[in-house]
């Protein structure tokens, strides 16, 4: 393709990113840089300031069963639980904002109706989490649209399986910051991602590597012009690809061992639905 | 597939108009 058509693509889907991801990197980064004036986020960093930060997070509040009824076991147990319901509620809403993402690709709602349920239900999460790195710095991470700022030691702290769930995003997103992609690139990229051509049960591989190969065209010329000093960068974008598919396969055994021990917990329909025989 | 994916099969075939979540 001719180059002019190239940027053309480049800009459409940085107006379709700006349009649906409503906290941008630029935004985020001027959040925990601090350069926001007055508007900085409320800091979680103990079950305290996690009580007090709730009503930022807009939490809805799950019923405590029975045989938790005890006042401080009921406060302990039901604090993790209620977070982890509040993030599916953000997730499942972040699902709607990348389809809405995905249809505006060119040539992505022409595809077999049923290969693009399969590229969302497959490139999701990795776009989540690819979304998710500009909103992380090795101390925390923000949350609820840039109100909240959630420490990563807070975070640790969580009993177990909920201290496991966030730190390999971390370690993999402080990595991916160092790119130091703008959210032009990350527009293409996460295009890139959800055109993966090797997702398992795709009925119509062709025309989505077809498509593939346009946005990664675009991607190259993208960087080459925007980060003319940044040497291997397109190369090592794609190596991050490959991790990102052994981070998403952790997820999901997590989020299916949290099914089997915690026995109130009840995952959000669209959430099962992904990750319902995924990996 | 489609019947196992419901949600993500309406929000697809749905305009921007936001899907009851």
């Amino acid at each position: 393709p001719e180059a002019a058509d190239l940027r053309a693509l480049a800009r459409h889907l940085y107006e379709a990113y700006l349009k649906y991801f409503p906290l941008t990197k630029a935004k985020a980064r001027a959040i925990l840089s601090g350069k926001t004036g007055d508007n900085v986020p409320f800091v979680i960093h103990d079950m305290k300031s996690l009580m007090e930060g709730e009503q930022f997070i807009n939490c809805k509040q799950i019923p405590v069963p029975e045989h938790h009824q005890q006042q401080h076991i009921k406060l302990l147990y039901a604090v993790e639980l209620r977070f982890f319901q509040s993030c599916q509620s953000r997730s499942a809403e972040a699902v709607r904002e990348v389809t809405e993402f995905a249809k505006s690709i060119p040539g992505f709602v022409d595809l077999d109706l049923n290969d693009q349920v399969t590229l969302l239900k497959y490139g999701v999460i990795e776009v989540l989490i690819i979304m998710m790195s500009p909103l992380m710095n090795k101390d925390g991470t923000l949350i609820s649209y840039g109100q909240i700022f959630m420490t990563r030691e807070f975070l640790k702290s969580l009993r177990k399986p909920f201290c496991q769930m966030m730190e390999p995003k971390f370690e993999f997103s402080v990595k991916f910051n160092t790119l130091e992609l703008d959210d032009s690139d990350m527009a293409l990229f996460l295009a890139v991602i959800i055109l993966s051509g090797d997702r398992p049960g795709l009925l119509n591989v062709k025309p989505i590597e077809q498509l593939q190969e346009t946005v990664l065209h675009s991607l190259e010329l993208q960087l080459k012009l925007n980060h003319p000093d940044s040497l291997q960068l397109f190369a090592k974008l794609l190596q991050k690809m490959t991790d990102l598919r052994q981070i998403v396969t952790d997820h999901v055994h997590l989020i299916q061992l949290l099914k089997k021990t915690e026995i109130d917990m009840c995952l959000h329909p669209l959430l099962q639905e992904i990750m319902k025989d995924l990996y | 597939l489609k019947e196992k994916h419901k949600i993500l099969h309406q929000l697809l075939q749905n305009s921007t108009s936001p899907v009851d979540l």
